[in-house]
């Protein structure tokens, strides 16, 4: 069975690209078949592997606006690692789509249309609730969400879980929410520990109840803020290539173990 | 005369709702009578001033949609310092005019139809290129960019300046692009100094020419990273309520000074 997790928050600049892109590459190092799927107009996961978004190959927009395979725009990175790349024309997929009928389901077509031999799909999302990641949401089993323990960062968690459920109730039932990590973490603030006791406390008490959040967790491995993954993006490559043994590696090879035992137990 | 300056950047959590907050509270203190416009949906700016979102108030949704004047919307925070809130309708306000005539410039009508007795209007985007946004750009004779410095947040830049040029060509003749400043600069690290070097390198090559930000200038006032300005938006505050004494303050106190420097020799 597919596992797909859509990664997402409209927080801009809360570490959903790098999320997607590390713990992607993680999970393959371990012998995984991933592919990544870039949803953000920016391109940003296009970029982070090298890829140039303005090239004039197949990715996202074809597959959402015409006829094109995910497999035909799927590029391969390493032996377990593919990725689907976005080109700047997804912006314009999100106006050109707003009238076609089941607007939200399109890439959830797309997915189903061809048996897909990967164990795990993540999908980056751009930092908003439109059409995109409402495709994400709909085509998703599990959603991710990465989270910078920041006041603002917390504000629009409610907004994201109520889009949640209005996803699961009218368009794709399989749909909760995995859980969420905790990006750019700064030990020792004050601040971090405030935002992760209220969120712990939150999860807690909705655990049992029958919400799509009612078995999330809040995983216990935190991404550090370190700038060598800040760094890793202009070298076209994945932390555990570009720096081993930094705290960035360390923190998504931790976070890769949690998911797959999480996955292991459901 | 009105200086309206657009706060845009279309990668998300570089900085620009920080910005608008905490520069415009420092030109204010400097006795300047300033406006802030929030025309993010997700109501960030709003929020850093404890004003709550979802209450009835009238806000940048009624303004753009309906007959509500920016002077009704208006919310007081301090003498010289007052906010045109946004409320959660926003989002929707971008699919309701997408069909408008002139859909980009009902933000420019509606600061045009009152005199405006404000010296500075600064307005804060989000993290796209929408129609919100556009709207600001329509409306604004200067845009300044926050930068966070690092790979990913270089690459908008282009796109960017791109979406000036045409905002400047087909509808505001006037936009030019003040400049950029660094924010969650955290000195010492190659990545920054790299990101610094390009970004000014851009600037100094586009002198002199054609383009909308040929006279862009690099602000040398960087924002230094400090997690002082992460915690006043939680207690609806800027930096120099919650913790004059803390770098977030001095830096946005010295931005203020030379934006003004700035302005004074135009
Ligand atoms: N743990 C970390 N430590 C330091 N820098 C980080 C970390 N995680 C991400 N970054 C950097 O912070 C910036 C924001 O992260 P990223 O782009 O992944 O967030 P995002 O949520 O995808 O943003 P957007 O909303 O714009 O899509 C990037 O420049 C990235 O390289
Ligand atoms: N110099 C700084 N040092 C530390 N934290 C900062 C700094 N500037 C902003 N922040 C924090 O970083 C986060 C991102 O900043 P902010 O929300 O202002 O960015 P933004 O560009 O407005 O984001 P969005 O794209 O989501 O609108 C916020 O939690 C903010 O409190
Ligand atoms: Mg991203
Ligand atoms: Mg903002």
């Amino acid at each position: 069975v597919v596992r797909t997790i859509v990664v997402a928050n409209q927080k801009g600049g809360v570490g959903k690209t790098t999320t997607v892109a590390n713990l992607g590459a993680a999970l393959s190092a371990r012998g995984h078949k991933v592919c990544l799927i870039d949803l953000d107009p920016q391109a940003h996961l296009t970029m982070h592997f090298g890829i140039d978004p303005m090239s004039e190959r197949a990715g996202m927009y074809d597959v959402l606006t015409a006829d094109t395979s995910l497999a035909e725009a799927a590029v391969g990175i390493e032996s377990n690692l593919t990725i689907i790349p976005s080109v700047i024309d997804l912006a314009a997929a999100e106006v050109e789509l707003a009238g076609a009928v089941g607007r939200e389901q399109i890439l959830r077509d797309r997915i189903d249309a061809k048996p897909f031999a990967y164990e795990f799909i993540l999908i980056d999302c751009p930092p908003s609730l439109g059409l995109l990641t409402l495709n994400a949401l709909s085509a998703a089993r599990e959603v991710l969400i990465p989270l910078q323990p920041h006041f603002l960062a917390l504000q629009g968690l409610g907004q994201l879980l109520e889009t949640v459920s209005l996803v699961r109730r009218r368009i794709n039932p399989d749909l909760t929410v995995a859980g969420v990590v905790f990006c750019m973490f700064e030990t020792g603030t004050r601040l971090a520990g405030e935002v992760v006791r209220d969120v712990k406390e939150f999860f807690a008490s909705a655990r049992g109840g029958e919400t799509p959040w009612s078995d999330a967790r809040v995983f216990q491995s935190q991404i550090r803020r370190n700038v060598k993954l800040a760094e890793c993006p202009g070298y076209g490559t994945t932390i555990s290539h570009y720096d081993p043994s930094s705290h960035g590696a360390t923190d998504y090879n931790a976070l890769s173990e949690e998911f797959l035992a999480a996955f292991a137990s459901d």
